[in-house]
């Protein structure tokens, strides 16, 4: 199964994540 | 004639399958040698017909029959080889699980649904949208020309993936979909795409502090969401059951999207009691839509950021 988000947000919004990476619930994606 | 009308079909059958995967090996290899060279290939996707082929399959039939199978309570002492077999397959950490004796789920649907210690996953505090799930990222970036990519390089379309703009009055004329969405000047359209493996936790948590205005749900097919065949299938998002939550944060549009799969076909949100999904009976290309605000709730449902949101199940 999979989650998809969408959303906005400020131009300067950057994620902090690598494609392929592990995450757990409750960790960051990105910060303004 | 005759000895046409003699031939066996199954070598013939053996003979051409052969030759086609023979093919898209040869043309997967030349890729390889070219990426080797430093040449960005495009990804091989699947042409219209691999992907009627595909959709053929019964994947809803499998997966409710796959769900009724795990609601049957094994005998106790049938309990831990099975779970052990489903544990050690997938790497599933029982030391996180809320409870970790195996005797105590009943059936592999509820052992499928088994919560965390509340500890295990501590909510990041200062960041203003953290990961609704356990699971691997498969993708994320600004969204472009109404595009969105379910891996580098496939995408699918924001409009079909979404439906039309419908749950909310649109006040300007925008010139297009994405534009619709982003309310506030200066801001863009994000996505990210997280895929929970079959060993990975499968409950889902509010990722964000935000208010739930809308609820549309897409019945569909259930295919494979693995990242080899989100790598082939473009669209796979778009063909797939799924449940969009959309609604508000502070900075304007905030939706999350559950997308079922072959083995896991139930999406629940807990809030959300009318929602039935992986029905055997749907028109294909349906869809069908809640709004949580009414004339005694103006907000819809407010949900904290890490909040219980939903859960998907076997079947």
């Amino acid at each position: 199964s999979t989650i998809v988000l969408l959303f906005e947000a400020p131009r300067d919004f950057k994620f902090s994540l690598t494609a392929g990476q592990k995450i757990h619930f409750g960790e960051p994606l990105g910060t303004m | 004639k005759y000895k046409m009308a003699r031939m066996r079909p199954l070598p013939i059958l053996i003979a051409t399958g052969s030759g086609y995967l023979g093919y898209d090996q040869y043309g997967r290899y030349k890729d390889r040698e070219l990426q080797k060279l430093g040449i960005e290939v495009p990804p091989r996707v699947a042409n219209e017909l691999q992907v009627t082929i595909y959709k053929s399959i019964p994947t809803r039939l499998l997966s409710r029959a796959w769900g009724r199978l795990n609601q049957v309570d094994l005998p106790t002492w049938l309990r831990k080889p099975i779970y052990s077999l489903y544990i050690w397959t997938f790497g599933v950490n029982m030391k996180e699980a809320a409870v970790e004796d195996l005797q105590h789920y009943r059936n592999l649907g509820e052992f499928f649904r088994r919560k965390l210690k509340p500890q295990a996953r501590p909510v990041c505090d200062s960041h203003c949208v953290i990961s609704p799930a356990d699971g691997k990222i498969l993708h994320f970036g600004r969204v472009k020309n109404c595009e969105v990519e379910q891996v580098k390089g496939v995408t699918y379309s924001l409009e079909t993936f979404l439906g039309p703009y419908t749950w909310t009055e649109s006040l300007d004329d925008p010139s297009s979909f994405q534009d619709l969405l982003v309310t506030k000047e200066g801001n863009e359209l994000f996505h990210c795409v997280v895929y929970l493996a079959p060993g990975d936790y499968h409950c889902f948590h509010s990722p964000t502090d935000w208010r739930v205005a809308h609820r549309r749900h897409f019945p569909g097919s259930l295919m494979s969401v693995n990242p080899g065949v989100a790598r082939w299938i473009k669209e796979l998002f778009c063909h797939n059951e799924r449940v969009v939550l959309s609604g508000e944060w502070t900075h304007g549009f905030f939706s999350l999207t559950a997308v079922g799969a072959t083995n896991v076909g139930s999406i629940r949100i807990y809030f959300d009691k009318e929602l039935r999904t992986n029905n055997p009976r749907y028109n294909k290309g349906s869809y069908n839509d809640l709004s949580y605000v009414s004339n005694n709730n103006r907000e819809g449902v407010t949900m904290r950021k890490g909040e219980h949101l939903g859960e998907f199940n076997l079947g």
